[in-house]
């Protein structure tokens, strides 16, 4: 299949893709594609030739046909439900972000076990439902992925809930490693991760 | 230098080692990293060569002593201070978030340029402070980096005013493209990205 490392650089391809078809640019080639996405352009022309594309030898790529051949490997055909759970001050920031549907996801439905919150009315619709109720929400809301916002503390009890429910996909910012079946696909947000990679620029570049 | 594909995974692989000195584990081979932090041994073994790292043929690394150095190597020795300028619901969400100090950062200070929030006293003894005094506010905090979590449309002034103010490092969550000079650092957070990663596997492994 497609090397786990390249299936992380296809969305950020996609995105720079996207870019240049905003900039009326039709056709681009491996070393452009590299600049956008911080790689190299040996590097992106490998990735893409996962998915069979090869590019026009001496031209490149044709954007609008690697833009719908990134957004088909990428599942993104139809918009896909998801609940977020935990509705904090993190997954309500997240819940009201608007730039989700653009990429291909809606947020249709939030879960809490905070009783304060639970029946609260919030944007698009949605009313925050008990933790109780995940499993009939995930069929109610068809619900294919999870983002869970809730504290480390009770993270993996959360993502097993959420196992339970039907879930394969979950995105995850409790700082708390998760143990689930192997057949979920488990993403660890990591804001610090990112702080670190400025971090060694700071040291490399400053001495700082 | 080091290849910029293997700094944003040496974050990943100091995570996955603290993990396993909380776990008193001694040593690890690479085999073992790789599985953690979710690529292969052969990748983590040449990513840590570049480090100067070769481990132990048939044992692996030393835990605390890969752990030293890849602190070192991502400049981790002190903590380095970070201003968030916008703070809304993303923006607060972080801000509050204690997790950033055990990896390495402090959030000092706050901007905004919405008069109800100027001058509102937040966590960690920090006064939401005026987008006018973002350089002042840059000495007397000693920032070294900026989170950008302000509306898409005002994202590239506003990194234009952090730059001006000496800051080289950027963690940018507005989804907008940032035109720099080249010696600043922009890390571009895609939350989507992820979740499109999620949307690979779904339709990968159970064809959804
Ligand atoms: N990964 C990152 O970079 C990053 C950044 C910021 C926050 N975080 C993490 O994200 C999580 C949320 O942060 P926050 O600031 O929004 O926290 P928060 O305390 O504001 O929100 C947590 C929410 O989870 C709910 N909750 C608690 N237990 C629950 C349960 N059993 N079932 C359902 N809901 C439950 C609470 O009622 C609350 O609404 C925390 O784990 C935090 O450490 C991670
Ligand atoms: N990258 C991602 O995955 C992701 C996820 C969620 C949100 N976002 C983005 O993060 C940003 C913040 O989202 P949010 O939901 O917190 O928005 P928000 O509207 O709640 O907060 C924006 C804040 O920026 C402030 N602001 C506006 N103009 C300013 C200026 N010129 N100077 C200083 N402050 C200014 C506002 O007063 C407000 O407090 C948006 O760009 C959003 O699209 C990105």
């Amino acid at each position: 299949g497609v090397p786990p490392l390249t299936i992380q650089r296809l969305p950020l391809y996609l995105r720079c893709l996207i870019q240049l078809q905003s900039q009326r640019v039709d056709v681009v080639n491996s070393q452009r594609i590299a600049e956008l996405a911080g790689t190299n352009a040996a590097q992106v022309r490998k990735d893409l030739s996962y998915l069979g594309e090869f590019g026009v030898r001496g031209l490149g790529y044709e954007v609008d046909s690697l833009v719908v051949h990134l957004a088909r490997w990428l599942g993104l055909q139809h918009t896909r439900n998801i609940a977020i759970i935990g509705y904090g001050r993190l997954g309500a920031a997240l819940q009201g972000y608007g730039g989700l549907q653009d990429r291909g996801f809606l947020v249709t439905a939030v879960f809490d076990n905070d009783a304060e919150k639970v029946g609260m009315p919030i944007s698009g619709g949605i009313v925050v439902e008990s933790m109780d109720r995940f499993a009939e929400g995930v069929k109610e809301n068809n619900i294919e992925l999870a983002i869970i916002t809730v504290p480390a503390s009770v993270a993996q009890g959360i993502a097993e809930t959420v196992v339970a429910g039907g879930v394969k996909a979950i995105l995850n910012f409790a700082p708390q490693r998760l143990e689930l079946p192997s057949d979920v696909t488990v993403r660890q947000a990591d804001l610090a991760a990112e702080l670190q990679i400025l971090s060694y620029h700071l040291r490399e570049d400053f001495g700082l």
